[in-house]
């Protein structure tokens, strides 16, 4: 099984979710992060002056799949996630060893 | 006119004209003719601004990398390419307002592996080696092969690829031959040999990519150069293709720049540069030129 | 050495962390994320206008363990974080080639 | 490729991010975490009370760099990371199988 972590920018969340979904993968875990590359950060008033904030709020996904789904889902979020500009963003693959759904304690594919 | 006088002007206007070429063109990279049209009209004014968002005058890496390549030369009296790494090694370090990824790489493998040469890769054929080849061109005056070798050696600091090293030596033998005069038809027989070699770069028609892909650039900075019939007219309707408009601007004006001289820059743009960079830059053509084998009777 | 990763119901944190305490593991690193998967999200009303909210709150802990703790640590997770109803989450087991201790420097075994 | 995930003191990302600067190194994804350790949390008054709050803020940066760059980067973060106090935090390396650029589509080294 691999795990597929996607740094995208916040407004593509709802069209890889559903770019995901339409393929039938569902579950997915999401968090706020901050992202620090070629894209220029924002400008802010503070106190008077101007700052440059050289991060930008990115979102990071990250998907447990099966092998044989490595390609497709990467593909799906690659297209989903681009505009074409600067800091559309990056996905890592990396190998998981074991999953376990807490639930009912199903262990490899059945836990995904 | 083929006096010295000329020369030193002719390689002046050559690095202030990729200057301004980077300085216009900043303001629509990575736009669409479209959208350029609709916010600004015609673009053919020196504002800033752009996804870099910059006071107007404000040079980016290709203007700056141009630079670093002239430091090394100028520090060294000769050529050093370990020199020109370490220029570039601190220019990355001081934060520039914009570094290409293939740039950023090599730069980052010479300070980390103290790399000159990057592997082969078939993913380096962008115009980030191209850009600041000029000033090869001003060093290696009257030496054709000199700057040849100059020109690919330069590049395999950050880009290995056979459309880059070619798009090099074809960019500086253009500024090379426009800075000695030579008419219009030995510029574009450079570019017809590089297109004869390599049909990407074909350019009579023009199909509208303005990308980072050097062949797109290139074809692009042909077309728009063979034809207009002046400096101003070439740069304002190379910017307002949008897509990769600094890099495009700045090769188009470093080889206009060349051919057409220091007069036929308009004047409101080169004040409106950043006037340390264009002082930089004059100095420097004048300093180049003076240490090339054609003033060195060499 | 493994990277255990799992994600969890909020409320069930201390009780995690405990049965790790119980087991002598201390150190884990925790972030706040959000889920999707089976479990629905929740409905929250908005100027009037009922709108289903599609994630859920989730913790990720992140603990690094020598190779020969990772079954009984996985173990002890996956029982202290389960309810038995669904969204309880799930764990990935994945290798980690190096560990450092900023501190000191230590590196491997010595890390944890 | 692989994966540097620094955990570190909320204060050093700075100083963290400048070092990594000076070597060339501008791409990285930040989130903020919790810690939990052999350092002790702080004590909090609430509504007269006071609690022991016993995580800390931390950052964790992830940064994906070629092979025959590890050595340095962790090298570089343990570095600039440090104050010799307990809580400086851990560096982990996992393997990356694949990376792509969003924007472009570049895999592998190209990507990073
Ligand atoms: N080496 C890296 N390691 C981890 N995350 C990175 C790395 N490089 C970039 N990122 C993440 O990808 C995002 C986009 O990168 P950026 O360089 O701005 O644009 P692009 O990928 O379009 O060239 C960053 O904001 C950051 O979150
Ligand atoms: N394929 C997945 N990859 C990553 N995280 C997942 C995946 N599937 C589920 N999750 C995470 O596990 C949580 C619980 O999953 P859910 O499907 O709701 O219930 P259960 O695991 O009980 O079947 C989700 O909220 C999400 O955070
Ligand atoms: N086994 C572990 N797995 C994941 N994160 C850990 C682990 N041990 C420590 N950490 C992280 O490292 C931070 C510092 O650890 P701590 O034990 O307080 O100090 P030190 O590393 O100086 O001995 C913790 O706050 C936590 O975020
Ligand atoms: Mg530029
Ligand atoms: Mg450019």
């Amino acid at each position: 099984m691999k795990k597929i972590e996607a740094i995208i920018k916040p407004f593509k969340l709802d069209e890889v979710k559903e770019s995901l979904n339409d393929i039938g993968v569902q579950g997915m875990t999401v968090s706020e992060v901050k992202g620090f590359g070629r894209q220029k950060g924002h400008t802010e008033l503070y106190r008077g002056a101007e700052y440059v904030v050289d991060f930008l709020p990115k979102i990071k996904l990250e998907i447990i799949v099966p092998d044989d789904l490595v390609a497709q889902v990467v593909e799906v979020v690659e297209k989903s996630a681009r505009t074409g500009r600067i800091g559309d963003g990056k996905i890592f693959v990396t190998n998981v060893e074991e999953v376990v759904r807490i639930r009912t304690g199903e262990r490899g594919h059945d836990a995904i | 006119d083929h006096g010295s006088g000329a020369i030193v002007r002719r390689a002046t206007a050559s690095l202030l004209g990729l200057a301004v070429g980077d300085a216009l063109g900043a303001t629509t990279e990575f736009m669409k003719p479209e959208d350029i049209r609709r916010q600004y009209g015609v673009h053919e004014r020196i504002r800033g601004g752009g996804w870099l968002n910059l006071p107007p005058g404000r040079v980016t890496d290709d203007t700056e990398m141009s630079q670093c390549v002239a430091r090394a030369i100028l520090a060294k009296g000769g050529w050093d390419l370990a020199a020109v790494a370490e220029e570039f090694a601190r220019w990355l370090r001081g934060n520039p307002v914009d570094v290409g990824s293939t740039c950023r790489r090599g730069i980052r493998d010479y300070i980390l592996k103290r790399q000159l040469s990057t592997p082969p890769n078939e993913w380096d054929a962008g115009n980030g080696a191209a850009m600041r080849v000029a000033p090869v061109a001003l060093f290696a005056l009257g030496d054709e092969e000199l700057l040849a070798r100059l020109a690919v050696e330069q590049a395999r600091l950050t880009h290995n690829h056979p459309l880059s090293d070619a798009s090099c030596v074809t960019v500086a033998r253009m500024v090379h031959r426009g800075i000695l005069g030579t008419p219009m038809a030995g510029l574009r027989a450079a570019a017809e040999e590089l297109a004869g070699r390599h049909p990407e770069f074909r350019f009579e028609r023009y199909e509208g990519n303005a990308t980072a892909y050097v062949a797109d650039t290139l074809r692009t900075v042909f077309h728009d150069f063979f034809s207009t019939r002046t400096f101003e007219e070439c740069l304002v309707r190379i910017v307002n293709r949008g897509g990769d408009a600094d890099t495009a601007g700045a090769i188009a004006g470093a080889v206009a720049g060349a051919h057409y001289g220091l007069e036929a820059i308009p004047r409101r743009w080169l004040v409106a540069l950043d006037p340390a960079v264009r002082k930089e830059l004059t100095e420097a053509a004048k300093k180049l030129v003076r240490l090339s084998p054609l003033f060195r009777g060499a």
